[in-house]
């Protein structure tokens, strides 16, 4: 199954 | 003190049309370098990231950085008061909690003004790292709006993939699946019908096709659309916008587990 996965994993917080 | 004043104010309009389904209250922020905004939407699938220059604004007043929050559906309904050919101005005094737009008929015989609250809007900056994409498509902006509406009819997600032969599109549902191939096209009478399909590795990833839908409300800013993809990345969805800047939705793949 494809899970979703959320722009927060792949970009870090500035 | 806040002056930006914008000749083609149906840009703006076309901008907050773009966004505002996506994205519920957003922080716009403004330096000398220009209009920009960063947003993702409430489930932290996309991003929006807008730029507009301060070089595309007739004249640009911004003496000290500021963060504006606004709702969008609320900043939406004052810029559709705007005609499309009028120019558009945004005022703000420092430490004001409100934004003045001010719509001009391009005679100059109307003149209206809509100030609007502003809000603190709690919103955490991302850094989005320079990539080298795998793969990047440029395609005319209604086909690639056409190709997500038609897949959507079929199925909620969509495999692109990008080989040697172009980009396919690929969904599948209940009642049955559907592929469609855009192959390299340059042979067109007008540069923006051409389709461009760039690939320095081959790269499939999966999406949610209603973010994709979602996205495609962008189409009226720019004629052509940029898809960059590289594998296990979120794709960027680029539209340009003419000697402005660019408005990006950037949309994190579903990955097998």
């Amino acid at each position: 199954v494809n899970q979703q996965r959320q722009i927060t994993t792949f970009f870090a917080k500035k | 003190m806040l002056e930006l004043r914008l000749v083609q104010g149906s840009l703006l309009k076309k901008v907050l049309e773009a966004i505002k389904d996506l994205v519920t209250d957003a922080n716009f922020d403004c330096s000398a370098t220009g209009f920009s905004l960063q947003a993702m939407d409430s489930s932290h699938v996309a991003l929006v990231s807008l730029l507009l220059r301060s070089e595309g604004f007739e004249h640009y007043r911004c003496d000290r950085n500021i963060s504006m929050g606004m709702n969008l559906n609320n900043m939406a309904k004052m810029l559709k008061c705007a005609g499309n050919d009028d120019i558009i101005t945004l005022k703000a005094d420092d430490g004001s909690d409100t934004v003045t737009f001010m719509f001009e008929s391009p005679t100059q015989d109307k003149i209206s003004d809509f100030e609007m609250k502003l809000m603190d809007v709690d919103s955490e900056h991302l850094g989005i790292p320079e990539a080298e994409y795998h793969a990047i498509v440029r395609m005319p902006s209604t086909e690639f709006a056409r190709i997500c509406k038609d897949l959507s009819s079929i199925g909620d997600t969509v495999v692109i993939s990008v080989t040697k032969e172009g980009v396919k599109f690929s969904t599948s549902g209940d009642i049955g699946t559907a592929n469609v191939v855009c192959r390299q096209n340059t042979t067109v009478d007008k540069p923006e019908d051409a389709t461009i399909v760039e690939m320095n590795e081959p790269v499939s990833l999966t999406f949610a096709l209603r973010y994709f839908n979602s996205f495609t409300k962008g189409t009226p800013l720019s004629n052509t659309v940029t898809i960059s993809l590289s594998s296990e990345l979120p794709v960027v969805v680029e539209y340009k916008i003419a000697e402005m800047g660019h408005l990006r939705f950037y949309l994190a793949p579903k990955i097998e587990e």
